[in-house]
């Protein structure tokens, strides 16, 4: 199918299944057609389109008998972000996009376990851009935003990511906070994130986190203490 | 200039065996 077709698709305003289908047919498509072919498809609407979805689905209160079928829907759009961001056009377009960021960040949900170790690393990987405009500013007050909303403390969804059992999340959640923190230039605002954090309780969590034998989560540990380490000796 | 694929892919990767923080 050409990227013209996709976005004929989208714009039929599918429903369940076979939106659900049209998107995983996308994903594929996204991850093995040439970049020009991805162009078309941002260029032509393709990525409006995709973040059009995302928002009404994530305003949808889901149906209880539909399967969970709007969280796959939802699940499936981040990863065609994901394949439609890995190349330079697509981050351009996604970086350029007004809402792209927020519903990422809006796409932060504890309760959806897999869904949240994506998003969780795309947006690690969106803060540590080399960009001129410090990404990372932007992620963090989308999720300070996004929190304020929900009247809840902003990396409180994190850490409830980090009380999961699936360590995938946790070893994403660290990911991300490493991310965060590592790019902020002021020592202290590195130090105030922090405090943030263990003030919510990640210190004590991160004793039992600690004796979790996986090689992925140990590498985040190591760099948040090394980093820790560093700002205190710095200080 | 636009064509360098596998821009998340590597950001990804450099995240998870920790590179991507080795910087000072």
């Amino acid at each position: 199918k050409s990227a013209l077709v996709y976005i004929q698709e989208l714009k039929a305003d599918l429903k369940d299944t076979q939106l659900l289908s049209c998107l995983e047919s996308l994903r594929v498509s996204l991850n093995n057609n040439p970049v020009s072919w991805v162009q078309t498809f941002g260029d032509g609407d393709g990525l409006d389109l995709l973040l059009k979805f995302l928002r009404k689905l994530q305003d949808e209160r889901e149906e209880p008998l539909n399967g969970g079928i709007g969280v796959k829907c939802q699940h499936e759009i981040i990863r065609c972000l994901k394949a439609f961001m890995n190349n330079k056009h697509g981050l351009k377009a996604m970086l350029m996009s007004a809402e792209g960021i927020p519903l990422l960040v809006r796409s932060i949900n504890p309760d959806v376990q897999h869904m949240m170790v994506d998003v969780v690393r795309l947006l690690s990987a969106i803060c540590i851009l080399d960009h001129p405009d410090n990404i990372h500013e932007r992620v963090l007050e989308c999720i300070t935003e996004q929190a304020e909303e929900h009247d809840i403390e902003r990396f409180q969804p994190l850490l409830s990511g980090m009380q999961k059992n699936s360590i995938t999340l946790k070893a994403g959640c660290m990911q991300l906070i490493n991310a965060l923190i590592s790019r902020v230039e002021e020592l202290d605002f590195r130090i105030h994130l922090r405090s943030e954090l263990s003030r919510l309780g990640l210190r004590d969590m991160l004793k039992d986190v600690r004796a979790i034998e996986n090689e992925e989560l140990k590498v985040q540990l190591q760099v948040f203490d090394e980093q820790a380490d560093e700002d205190t000796e710095d200080l | 200039d636009g064509d360098e694929t596998g821009i998340m892919d590597g950001l990804l990767e450099a995240l998870q065996s920790g590179a991507a923080f080795r910087r000072k």
